[in-house]
Order: structure tokens, then sequence, then C-alpha cells
């Protein structure tokens, strides 16, 4: 399992974005980010989950930069798409595993996981793609994240 | 923006659980992917999204032929780590499309969520990475979802 990542990646460069409590429903997320383009924001990860109860929340993030504008765009916008709220949060850092075939191997999420549990990091959001996963953290811990992570899928003279 | 597009993707073989309404600390999502790899349950998306009430969801993929098995691990996790609810949903596809440079091209994201919702496609998850950016629909829209996006970026001969 250990074998199978072959890197561990932090970002730090990046604010968080959260519209809250939006009605799921067509044209919502593409009123969001037609808004965003128009100003010409740069948005990077973009993450929705599922409605449980007719609303759910969008989060995207930006360079620290534009946070600023995007909180103020999203804002603006908030009675259109009937938000609840709009949470603007500099404080995140990403932290990434990278690897091949973790799909046919479960155990590496569960390992990333509990490696930050056992720091004491909590897991505020989680993205995957074929070959990475990522968790956004507190950035004040992401390097404690790094360095755990690293000795958890002996990566650690990289 | 068009031509950042190379690709547009979909993917029918999979179904979602979303674990709900687990409290946002250390421990939970290490608690649930390891008593998934334990059963050797093949994960492929795993979603979270931020807690705004020291509350959140988890959503998985896996695919279709060990939805039953996904379910019923972490039902009988529920209570341990104090979910309200578990979701099986086999009714999912995801719809990708796939380039470089998206970040910093934010129409892109605009023009892909303004396609789905001029078909009436609601987005029912939203996931990406940097080359590739995924929507879960229904599994009975995602043809048409693939036929008008490829007619949004140019991709008809494709
Ligand atoms: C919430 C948002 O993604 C909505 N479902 C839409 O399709 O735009
Ligand atoms: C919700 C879950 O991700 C939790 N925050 C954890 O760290 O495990």
């Amino acid at each position: 399992e250990q074998a199978m990542i072959s890197a561990v990646t932090s970002d730090s460069s990046e604010a968080k974005v959260t519209v809250a409590g939006v009605p799921d429903h067509p044209g919502v997320a593409a009123r969001l980010f037609r808004a965003l383009a128009d100003h010409s924001i740069n948005v990077d990860m973009i993450e929705q989950n599922v409605s449980l109860q007719g609303t759910t929340d969008i989060s995207f993030t930006v360079p620290h930069e534009d946070l600023a504008t995007a909180e103020e765009v999203s804002s603006s916008l908030m009675g259109a798409i009937e938000a609840t709220e709009v949470l603007a949060d500099p404080d995140i850092a990403t932290v990434s595993i990278i690897g091949a075939g973790m799909k046919t191997h479960p155990g590496i999420s569960a390992t990333m996981f509990e490696t930050l549990a056992a720091e004491g990091i909590n897991i505020e959001m989680i993205s995957t793609s074929s070959i990475r996963l990522t968790c956004v953290v507190r950035a004040d811990v992401v390097d404690k994240a790094v360095v755990a992570l690293h000795r958890a899928f002996n990566l650690e003279n990289e």
C-alpha cells in the first residue's frame, strides 16, 4: 500500500468560499460561476456534495488575492440564488497524496485519514481524482500533516 | 475557452453512498474508510464539503456490484461515527470535461454548468482536479449531458 503513493504535496496559496444553503435545482451553479468568471476570478477547487433536504452548499477555492472579490461577488448573488450565507475562509491549506491505483487499494484513503486523525488534524473537506486524494485542513497544521503523511507512506527521504 | 477542453467523458459504472450528519471531528473519515477497506470495497470518488454547524456529509462512489456491501458497512458504523443516515443511490452517473488551464479560464466551469442547466439537468455533486471538472447527475440524463457538452465545447466530431 505504501508503495502506491509517490508524493505528498501541500498548497497554502488559496482561500475558500462557501456559498451555503442554495436550492438544489438547475441554474444555481451556472449563475454563481458565471458571475465569478465575469470578475475574472481564478477558481481552482469546486466542491459540492449532495443535497439532503433540497439545499446544498457550494465551496470553491481562489488565490488569496482574489478572496475579497470572490466573497463580494458571491454575497451580491445571495438573493438571486437564494443562498443562506456566504463564508470566506482564508486560513485553509490542502494536503494531497498522489499515486496510481488508489481505487483498487482502498486502504490508502484509510491510511491517509488515520494519519491525520492521529495528529489530531481535522479533515474539513475531501476531494479525489484518479491519482490524487486531497484534504482541506487548517493552514497552521498543514506542515505537520505533510510530515506525518511522508512517514505513513514511507516517503521520508523525499 | 472552447479550445481549452479536449474531451467530454462519462461514467455510469458506479453508485453513490452518502453517510450523512457525521460530527466534524478527527477520526470519523478514518473509521469509515478503514471499515470499507477491510471489506475490500473499491472506493473511487470521495467528497466531503465543510461543516457549517458541526456536522457534515461524506459521499463516496463504488462499483455497482459493491453498493450493497458499502451500504451495509456504512450503516453498521452509524452508531460508532454518529451518522444520522446512510443513503445508497444506484442511479447516478458522472460527466466530466477534461482540459488544461481550467484554473486560469474561469468561464469554463460556468459554461459547463450553464450547458447542463439549459438541458434542465440538475448538478448533484461537483468535484474538480487540475485537469478535470466532474458533475454527478441522474444516470438517465448523462447521455444528453454528454451531447450538450460536446456541442458547447466544439467537440462535436469527437
Ligand atoms: C446546487 C447546484 O449545483 C444546482 N444543483 C445546479 O444544478 O446548479
Ligand atoms: C468528517 C470527517 O472528515 C472528520 N472531519 C474527520 O476528520 O475525520
